[in-house]
């Protein structure tokens, strides 16, 4: 509605869709080093890119949120989100290691996105970063067997996520006072259009 | 198909180096 609180709550709108837009850059590059990515066609890259990037962002984001003060700290001391800010962004604190980096990987590679073409190809990519991730897990935590299972659970609850924001950004977007501060970037990939 | 996406297109051709 239009509130003063609702008003006021959107104010960060032009820096959030900076900063998105910047992580989505990342997220492109960081899709090009994985073997196999740029073997896809482009169609499937895009259509990948599209439906997962907002989750490797939430997933990045817990790199820069502090329990301490329960706040995202985003470029200094002005660029603070607390919980309440971005409400529906946190997912819990993850232990950011390595092995996060492949839980990525097995993110995007998801065979049952929109508009993904070549289900076998991405398929096949996911299942080796699986047994990558066993691996692992394995070596580096030993006793963490139920480790690999609950990974496995949470790309399930960052899917729940990412459906909450295409219904946020949806909402968000039909506003032509709100969509005019989102980035030319943003509007691509978060638009409904499938490559 | 549409070749839109334009700029997801671009930034994953361009070269990184």
């Amino acid at each position: 509605d239009s509130s003063e609180e609702d008003n006021s709550r959107l104010s960060m709108l032009p820096h959030l869709a900076d900063l998105v837009s910047y992580s989505i850059q990342k997220v492109i590059g960081f899709a090009k080093m994985i073997p196999g990515f740029r073997d896809l066609t482009a169609e499937d890259q895009i259509a990948l890119l599209k439906s997962s990037a907002i989750e490797i962002i939430m997933l990045r984001s817990n790199q820069s949120f502090s329990l301490e003060d329960m706040s995202w700290s985003c470029g200094g001391p002005d660029f603070k989100y607390c919980v309440n800010d971005v409400t529906k962004v946190h997912i819990g604190s993850f232990v950011c290691e390595s092995r996060c980096l492949w839980y990525e990987c097995m993110g995007l590679f998801s065979a049952d996105r929109p508009g993904v073409q070549d289900h076998a190809r991405i398929e096949a990519l996911q299942d080796r970063l699986c047994d990558v991730l066993q691996a692992y897990i394995r070596i580096h935590h030993p006793g963490g067997r139920l480790l690999y299972a609950k990974m496995i659970q949470k790309l399930a609850d960052l899917r729940s996520l990412n459906e909450e924001h295409s219904k946020q950004y949806r909402s968000l977007s039909f506003q032509p006072e709100h969509s005019m501060q989102l980035t030319p970037l943003v509007l691509e990939v978060f638009g409904s259009e499938v490559s | 198909k549409k070749k839109d996406n334009a700029l997801l297109r671009y930034l994953l051709d361009k070269d990184d180096n």
